[in-house]
């Protein structure tokens, strides 16, 4: 199966 | 102060409008160079950026660089009570930073709508990503097409599957997927050019074959403000977000970054 993944897996600077 | 205005139905009303179905609340920026708009969707898998530059309002200006959280779907909704024709300003003064002056004007000029939106928190939809809007020669490979081309593809593959996988190499850029029902392959021949032709799909940069794995629901809503231009570039990283960029005049553009699917 497939995960979703977020955008803070590429970015942490939020 | 700030102040644009704009007609009726122009391009930032038509993206403000395609953006809804992702985005609630954006945090939108000014300067004396243009407007920009930065919206991470409910879920965190996609962060929208555009930038307007100055030039494609009818008029603009902004004497002190300003920043503010508007409620998209508010301010969409006022927008839509205005008339075929009307000129629209959007106002913010400097006494009062509480709310914005959405004002429509007849074109006979004889009768004037004026309207105060609330402004909301956003600080939440500020990402520190401006590095990735110059991390082009970061993608293993861009390529560009039809946006209406990019559009069908995306409703053709969701006929069977809610994913599509997106490979580019060197021969062929393909979009695919496989339900239950069936599979889907879409492939084009790309050209390979710095200047793509606006009918033809164009592999403008290449590092190396890749893939990607992406839900068609946030491919549908990238494709459908894409659909307002004419081109759509799409760029492909391991080790990024999609990449979907749509350009607005000389040195605008819409920009969205999408989180792919990886497989457990």
């Amino acid at each position: 199966s497939r995960k979703q993944m977020k955008l803070s897996a590429f970015f942490s600077g939020k | 102060m700030f102040e644009l205005t704009m007609a009726k139905g122009s391009i930032l009303q038509g993206v403000l409008e395609a953006i809804l179905d992702l985005v609630n609340v954006a945090n939108v920026d000014c300067s004396s160079k243009g407007f920009s708009l930065q919206a991470l969707d409910t879920e965190h898998v996609v962060f929208l950026s555009l930038f307007f530059p100055s030039e494609v309002f009818r008029s603009y200006r902004c004497d002190e660089d300003c920043s503010m959280g508007i409620a998209i779907a508010d301010m969409v909704d006022l927008l839509r009570a205005s008339n075929d024709g009307d000129i629209i300003t959007i106002k913010v003064t400097d006494q009062n930073f509480e709310d914005i002056t959405i004002t429509f004007e007849s074109p006979d000029k004889t009768k004037t709508t004026d309207m105060d939106l609330q402004l909301v928190d956003a600080r939440s939809h500020r990402l520190k990503i401006s590095e990735w809007h110059d991390m082009e020669s970061e993608y293993q490979a861009i390529f560009c097409m039809p946006s209406a081309q990019f559009m069908l593809n995306c409703k053709s593959l969701s006929v069977i599957d809610d994913d599509v996988v997106i490979r580019v190499n060197e021969e062929v850029i393909s979009f695919s997927t496989k339900g239950k029902s069936g599979c889907v392959n879409i492939s084009h021949v790309p050209n390979k050019t710095d200047n793509p032709e606006k009918a033809s799909v164009t592999l403008t940069h290449m590092r190396g074959p890749v893939s990607l794995t992406l839900n068609l629901r946030y491919m549908k809503s990238c494709a459908k403000v894409s659909t307002l231009f004419d081109q759509v570039k799409i760029g492909l990283s391991t080790k990024l977000p999609l990449m979907v960029e749509c350009k607005i005049a000389e040195k605008g553009y819409i920009r969205y970054f999408v989180a792919p699917k990886i497989t457990e």
